[in-house]
């Protein structure tokens, strides 16, 4: 079962002026580091079975806490992947999803089973250690709620005939 | 060409290609036009002099001299022009890069920032702040928010409550921003959200500042006994400011809901495909 207690606690602790600015000793700051960190975990089982019980589907959910370095094994390795967006404010929001993912073609259905459009994105290798590949699409999300997408990797070989029937008859 | 654009159908950002920094942002929907000059500089942080031994510490921001230097005067960039997004990756030193970027349908730059780890070798502590210039006329004056409700007015050298003789020309005007920082001529508002608490001002006329990284070589004798000289993972930290360019009347509508959704940001759930019906009973 989840728990929300252990983060509640830990951001009760984090209103301290030193958490709020970084100011603290470094093993305080490394301690506050560790405390959000376990809060997390019983977080994250908390919201897996919340999504399960709203969804009537029980899944292996996974949440990828480095997003914002472009890390997320699931996105990065997996050619078929689920994304739920939640949206925690009171009214309807758009919102850009932008996932790490392995270099290929990819198709995204949104809750109704549309398909929406979607780019993948090449992030310069300057800006990350190796050459990375990102996905984009635009989710809508209700108020306090939450919208399910699907994303298919294209494979490879789907790629080629896809390539075979688009490419002009006469030659140029 | 000499300029490079990303543009949607509400904003425009025009970048200098001999620079690669941004020079201009439009606001097509209000017909706005500002140039707006974006960069990185350091302040050399103090560690005492004749003045005062205060050093600049974890709880003290004292920098040794008024002038910050430029990480860089230039950026190598990256374009990237998608149906969804058009960014700018800006490349200006070895720790410090950042993403400019135009989504489709946003009304705002998203401006994600990339700083660290800070290099020491001179002996120097850096402080690190974005900032921004324009033309515009502001009086001296400038607004940051208050725990993300109340918005207060600063004005330089200046103490609504008492007589300020101002000793620090820099930090006695640097002010706690915790979601947003504005500049306005009182026709246009141009307005940064932060997706964190910095400190920020504004120093001279139409300019606008944020710090965003500092790495510390001395302690500053208010307690913690320790430089904030961060040496793990730490020593790198990304972060995003948002920019609006508005109307006025138009400025407090965007930021406000702006903010509320920087805050209470959409969460991201993954799963493999393959689920098995589920029901409480």
């Amino acid at each position: 079962s989840g728990d929300s207690a252990p983060l509640k606690e830990a951001m009760a602790v984090l209103q301290h002026h030193d958490a709020v600015s970084g100011t603290a000793r470094q093993n305080v700051v490394n301690d506050y580091a560790r405390q959000l960190a376990a809060g997390w975990g019983p977080c994250e089982v908390l919201v897996s079975n919340a999504l399960a019980q709203l969804s009537n589907n029980k899944q292996n959910f996974s949440f990828c806490r480095e997003l914002n370095i472009s890390i997320c094994p699931v996105s990065q390795m997996s050619e078929h992947f689920l994304v739920t967006v939640y949206n925690p404010l009171g009214r309807k929001v758009d919102h850009m999803v932008r996932l790490p993912v392995s270099e290929g073609l990819f198709f995204v259905k949104d809750p109704n089973d549309k398909s929406i459009s979607s780019n993948v994105v090449m992030v310069p290798s300057a800006y990350s250690k190796m050459y990375q590949w990102e996905l984009l699409f635009p989710a809508s999300v209700p108020a306090l709620g939450f919208s399910t997408y699907s994303v298919n990797q294209v494979s490879s070989h789907n790629h080629q005939a896809r390539n075979q029937l688009t490419r002009p008859r006469k030659p140029k | 060409s000499r300029v490079i654009v990303i543009e949607n159908k509400y904003i425009r950002a025009t970048f200098d290609s001999g620079t690669g920094l941004l020079m201009k942002i439009e606001n097509m929907e209000q017909n706005l036009s500002l140039p707006v000059s974006q960069g990185f500089f350091w302040y050399n942080a103090s560690a005492g002099d004749e003045e005062s031994s205060q050093a600049s510490g974890a709880y003290i921001f004292r920098p040794s001299v008024r002038k910050p230097m430029a990480v860089s005067h230039w950026a190598q960039i990256n374009l990237v022009k998608t149906t969804l997004v058009q960014e700018v990756y800006q490349n200006f030193s070895a720790w410090c890069s950042q993403v400019i970027r135009l989504y489709e349908g946003q009304r705002h730059l998203e401006l994600e920032w990339t700083v660290g780890p800070i290099p020491v070798k001179d002996d120097w502590g850096k402080e690190v702040i974005s900032r921004f210039d324009t033309p515009m006329k502001t009086k001296g004056q400038f607004f940051t928010d208050s725990n993300g409700r109340e918005i207060l007015k600063r004005r330089d050298d200046y103490r609504p409550t008492w007589t300020l003789n101002q000793t620090e020309p820099v930090a006695g005007n640097y002010y706690p921003v915790n979601t947003r920082i504005y500049i306005t001529d009182g026709h246009m508002q141009l307005t940064v959200l932060t997706d964190r608490s910095q400190g920020g001002s504004s120093l001279k006329d139409g300019s606008l500042e944020l710090m965003v990284h500092r790495r510390l070589l001395v302690d500053d004798e208010r307690g913690v006994m320790e430089p904030l000289l961060e040496t793990n993972t730490g020593d790198k930290v990304r972060g995003r400011h948002l920019v609006l360019l508005s109307s006025v009347s138009d400025a407090a509508a965007r930021h406000r809901l702006l903010a509320e959704q920087e805050v209470l940001a959409p969460q991201l759930v993954l799963a493999l495909g393959g689920s098995s019906p589920y029901n409480s009973q």
